[in-house]
């Protein structure tokens, strides 16, 4: 692309196609080229790398939506983890928590996905790997349950932060979006405010669904940051691009990889620069 | 939706007795707009577009039809032929016990399609052996033994730490030994641009040599649909695809991608999280979600 020595409509079309094939979104695509069709038209980009620049300022406007500190001094922190089955819900549990060991800081890990073959197991290896407690009740108990219990025992203990796993669930289904605006009441309920972070997990495999996952979500429990996992694959992410500007919630991190290590805080220029790599 | 979309494209087109070059242009731009916001990979689109243009091209508008119902009955058409009209079941004919090997990205639900699998085949009368071959994820093997349970199958005692080569090895023989005759393996979850985990899977193909290696694919996968497709039926080599997650609101366009870039059937969806939601697919359906 940089070998080229004017603008013409074939590069536009080559960047268009660069940003579709990563899961940027027809419309959210369309939007830019206006902006930068506009820009062309009156000859505010001068060669094919003003126009590379300019491209790369609209998506950093579109994704550096800055998301506040979580405020620690709340105790316990709450953090609820959501989204839909196999995204990466409970390894990106275990590997935040890792981290906020790392920093010094006493976790407890809330085994509220009652419904899934071995997700409470799951969460317990973890636990041990990562050395933070897990509570849990028996296979098909109320989560809600669970997750009050969960609370209770943050007091008790005098944890620093709490995180609780929910079962995957489709944004589609009606009453398991029900159940989850239950454990978000029940949260709240025993601590004040809780939970302080609602986390949705987000696939970057995922192609447009993502944007209705996110709405849905945020409907149901109030996302307040999202965290992209298997950035460490070929998929690009451009869902975060739609989900960012069209909802303006933020993404805290990124998952890379399936070791406790692999997650990195988001870093909107890092991210653009790897669309176009 | 599509059809309101080339409603409005066609309005102009009343009158005229032939779809021609020119008066489908704006109509096949709407299909093109609906098959990308539907995941199909970009460079499907393209050629699915160009294979529509040339059926559509000369074709008299029929009394019955107003153009933008004929070009969506031709891309309908094209669409239900592209993603196989008829059911291709599973293949387990040969050297017994068969053996199908599930393999594909992580969390895609092939743990959930295995066991889903067991019970579809005994229900069709055979006697299938589950095996856990995924040693690294925390509770893999608990998972598959916890669902086996359920419907009681029979679960290989795999132990964690072995290696997934010379477990797949030992239950296919321990099946033949218990004269039961389905071996179905679970493997880890792994990148397809990962080349040890994509080596091994290859090693353990060699060692079974599996009547069916069962792409297993998450149905709101979007434009990367078909480098995960071309490089597991690349390197590993895959008989068929099992899309999961189904019942949701994905338009599914990886279906279409991944039958395009390898042309593998397409021979289950996943319908839901429990053990009898599986069913033999079905282009209809798959076809109207990505029309819209
Ligand atoms: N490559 C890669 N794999 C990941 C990443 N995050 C999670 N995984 C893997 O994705 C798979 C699913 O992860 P889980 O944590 O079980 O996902 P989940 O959302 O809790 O799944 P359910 O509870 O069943 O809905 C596992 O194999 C993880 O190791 C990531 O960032 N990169
Ligand atoms: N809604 C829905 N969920 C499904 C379907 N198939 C599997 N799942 C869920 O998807 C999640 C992941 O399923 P798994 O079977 O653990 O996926 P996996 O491919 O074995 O994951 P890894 O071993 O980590 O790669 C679980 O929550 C399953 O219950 C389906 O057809 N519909
Ligand atoms: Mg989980
Ligand atoms: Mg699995």
């Amino acid at each position: 692309l940089l070998g080229r020595r004017t603008i013409d409509p074939e590069l536009l079309d080559e960047l268009e196609e660069i940003l579709i094939m990563a899961d940027m979104g027809v419309e959210t695509v369309q939007n830019i080229f206006e902006q930068i069709r506009s820009d062309v038209r009156r000859n505010e980009l001068k060669d094919p790398k003003a126009l590379r620049q300019r491209l790369k300022e609209c998506l950093l406007e579109r994704l550096s939506i800055q998301p506040p500190d979580m405020d620690f001094r709340q105790k316990p922190f709450v953090i609820l983890v959501v989204g839909v089955n196999g995204v990466g819900k409970t390894t990106t549990i275990a590997k935040l928590a890792h981290n906020l060991k790392k920093q010094g800081k006493s976790v407890l890990l809330v085994a509220a996905d009652t419904f899934r073959a071995a997700a409470v197991e799951q969460l317990e290896a973890w636990g041990r790997r990562i050395g933070a407690p897990v509570i849990k009740h028996g296979m098909n108990a109320d989560p809600s349950a669970v997750a009050y219990d969960g609370m209770e025992a943050a007091v008790k203990r005098n944890v620093d932060v709490v995180i609780v796993d929910t079962a995957g669930r489709l944004h589609t289904k009606v009453n398991l979006m029900e159940e989850l605006k239950k454990i978000r009441r029940v949260l709240g309920k025993k601590i004040p405010g809780a939970p302080h972070e609602v986390l949705l997990i987000l696939d970057a495999t995922t192609g447009q669904n993502a944007i209705s996952q996110a709405r849905l979500f945020n409907e149901a429990a109030r996302i307040t940051s999202i965290a992209l996992t298997k950035l460490d694959g070929t998929a690009k992410g451009g869902i975060a691009a739609s989900i960012t500007s069209e909802m303006k919630i933020p993404i805290r991190y990124i998952g890379i990889g399936e070791g406790m290590e692999d997650l990195r805080p988001f870093d909107p220029a890092e991210f653009v620069e790897a669309l176009f790599s | 939706n599509l059809s309101g979309r080339l409603d409005a494209a066609f309005k102009r087109l009343k009158g005229y007795g032939k779809l021609s070059e020119e008066n489908i242009q704006e109509g096949l731009r709407e299909v093109r707009l609906a098959f990308l916001e539907a995941d199909v990979n970009y460079k499907v689109v393209k050629d699915f577009i160009a294979s529509v243009r040339e059926k559509a091209v000369g074709q008299e508008v029929m009394d019955s039809l107003t153009p933008a119902q004929q070009v969506i009955k031709i891309v309908h058409e094209e669409l239900i032929n592209l993603l196989g009209r008829k059911f291709q079941g599973l293949n387990l004919a040969g050297r017994q016990p068969a053996v199908i090997m599930l393999a594909g990205l992580q969390g895609s639900g092939k743990t959930t399609t295995a066991a889903k699998l067991a019970r579809w085949l005994k229900g069709k009368g055979r006697r299938p052996y589950l095996v856990p071959a995924d040693v690294y994820r925390p509770a893999a093997i608990d998972q598959l033994k916890s669902l086996g349970a359920q419907i009681k199958v029979e679960v290989h005692p795999t132990e964690p730490g072995a290696s997934p080569v010379d477990i797949a090895r030992q239950a296919v023989s321990k099946a033949a030994l218990a004269n039961l005759d389905t071996v179905i393996i679970d493997t880890a979850g792994r990148l397809h641009v990962d080349e040890a985990l994509m080596s091994e899977l290859k090693d353990m193909k060699s060692v079974v040599e599996p009547q069916e290696t069962l792409l297993v694919a998450d149905a709101m996968t979007g434009q990367d649909a078909v480098n995960i497709a071309n490089h597991f039926d690349k390197e590993i080599g895959i008989t068929g695809v099992v899309l999961t997650k189904l019942e949701g609101d994905a338009r599914g366009g990886a279906a279409l991608s991944i039958r395009a870039v390898t042309g593998r059937p397409i021979k289950f969806v996943g319908v839901g999280e429990k053990l009898d939601a599986l069913e033999p697919f079905h282009p209809d359906r798959v076809a109207n979600r990505i029309l819209g």
